[in-house]
């Protein structure tokens, strides 16, 4: 209906500027309805602007500012109605380590409530895990499991 | 409620049976290029039922049985299994644990299983409906297609929107 | 034959000028994300002729000018350079070295140079025939575009062949 | 000409299995003509098949060895007429350490003819660097430039 599709995208506008901010440390965002006379139907346009920048189309921005603006509008959906597991495949790829470390804290805040399955072949983002596992192919085409085992001891 | 194990057995290139046991908090999975880090992610979308081979990266769902590599004998089934915490029975069923799974065999067989009952994929996709947990829904993200969330048109990415609404 | 140094003033987000000297060999660009990495290879395939703003990841050729961000003037003008060592001869010209130049002002006027005399386009892209390099050439490969070589329908991908059959 | 396209693709098709092999220690590629009746318009089609592997479509092939397969023909074509330059923007962004080492050594034997331009943010590719610019952007919105030279005294 009109009026719950209106009340999530007013949640989810609040979100993403909530989330960009804490990846870009501040900055503005702004979701815009394409058209707004017809709400079930219209486009979503997405304007991100980082700390300092004008705000401009979302293709002038830098790989690893497009990764993030699309993790901010991932988790703006995301923190309606949490799943209670969340995989995520090398979604850190394009970032520099400070953006990776900020990703990483903000998965660690999500974690509380949400189980998070993460590909990577970052160390920073290695470093939240609570279990690590490593997928090994030894033998040409055959892949095996070795877990390395965390917990909390090494977070302390 | 989560994950407790993910088990996997003749699934692309996961020939015998490998089982990660996973706990509430962050498991990450790491390790060199093409060890098959991805086709873990794909088999649990497989096991949540994925049907179309394009979005596991195949040509056909036959192509998912282990193919035997230059070394071995191709698998003569595939398979895969969630094994999740009922906990706040958020799932509308009486077990503390659940258990999905899904099998292909070479002869073509495609079957589910919810607590090793048969049962239509319909039955798995109502299970985790309003949780999600489903195929579509936002809750995981493959590789490279982060950017895509940017480069659908306006019309497309709303989709993302309605999943909530 | 080799590039010198490349220079950028009022183009994307160099608002001053900057100025690279290379050396034969490899140059590496290194920085965070967003601090302008990829600007420098759009302004070096813009000065080859790169007529797509879309291609420069723009709406309209007129993005291209700094644009103040939230604490500077805009720039008026943007321009690029690549000075380039005429060794061997290889570009049909007598001179050692090679300054090729594109500027765009703000009322939209585009000009090119070559050793600072104005000239067109075309004599930019005739300069450089058969050497390899150009616009469409596989002598620049954008970010993220690595994975189109591979996922272009075959019939687009011959496209590389032919360049250099 | 239908002749000098056939004479291309004989060279390429060489090269990327000598690309290919260096690139994956190893292992079986194939170019084939979709349409081999109509050689000035026909597709190609691509077979990768790493080490150990069984060959299927590139589409079952994982991120980072898609890399090293675009990677591979982006050179077969190069090393039949290299362009005296060649600017590449974080095409190792997929790959792990020791791919990445040696993506880095294929860039090295080529850089003896032509000269490199590398966008990246991975440490082992920068080791390989005979010049390093870093980009900054200390004031927002404002980029500069600055200098790192290597030359040789670090590599001898
Ligand atoms: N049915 C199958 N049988 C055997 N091997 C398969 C099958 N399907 C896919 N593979 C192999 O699995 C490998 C890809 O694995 P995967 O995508 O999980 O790698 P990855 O660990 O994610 O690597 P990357 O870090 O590069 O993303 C490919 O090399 C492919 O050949
Ligand atoms: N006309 C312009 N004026 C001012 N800034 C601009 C202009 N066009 C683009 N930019 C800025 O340049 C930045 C992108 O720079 P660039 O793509 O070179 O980053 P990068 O160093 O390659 O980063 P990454 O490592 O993430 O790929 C964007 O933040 C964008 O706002
Ligand atoms: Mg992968
Ligand atoms: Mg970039």
């Amino acid at each position: 209906s009109r009026e719950a599709f209106l009340s999530a995208f007013e949640q989810i506008r609040a979100n993403f500027q909530e989330v960009f901010e804490e990846l870009f440390n501040g900055g503005e965002t702004e979701l815009l309805l394409t058209d707004p006379s017809d709400v079930l139907e219209s486009g979503i346009d997405i304007i991100a602007c980082p700390p300092g920048k004008k705000p401009q189309s979302i293709t002038q921005l830098s790989g690893g500012e497009r990764s993030l603006v699309a993790i901010a509008l991932l988790f703006a959906v995301f923190k309606i109605k949490p799943s209670p597991f969340c995989v995520l495949d090398e979604v850190d790829a394009a970032l520099d380590e400070s953006n990776v470390l900020r990703f990483a804290n903000l998965i660690r805040t999500y974690a509380q409530q949400t189980q998070f399955i993460i590909i990577t072949h970052n160390k920073r983002t290695m470093e939240i895990a609570d279990v690590m596992y490593g997928v090994t192919m030894e033998q040409a085409g055959l892949s095996k499991i070795v877990s390395a085992k965390f917990g909390n001891e090494i977070r302390a | 409620m989560h994950i407790n194990s993910i088990k996997i057995s003749g699934f692309k290139s996961f020939a015998e049976d490998v089982e990660l046991i996973l706990e509430p908090g962050v498991t990450t999975i790491v390790g060199p290029n093409g060890c098959g880090k991805s086709n873990v992610s794909d088999a649990i979308r497989w096991v949540l039922g994925q049907q179309s081979p394009r979005a596991l990266r195949c040509a056909n769902m036959q192509d998912l049985l282990f193919n035997g590599g230059s070394n071995f004998k191709p698998a003569q089934r595939a398979q895969a299994s969630l094994h999740i915490t009922n906990v706040e029975g958020k799932l509308a069923l009486e077990s503390p644990e659940i258990a999905v799974r899904r099998q292909l065999t070479r002869s073509g067989a495609s079957d589910y299983f919810i607590n090793d009952a048969p049962c239509l994929l319909r039955d798995i996709t109502e299970l985790f409906m309003d949780t999600g947990i489903g195929v579509d829904a936002y809750s995981v993200m493959e590789q490279s297609k982060i950017d895509l969330i940017l480069n659908t048109r306006p019309e497309e990415r709303r989709f993302l929107f309605d999943e909530v609404a």
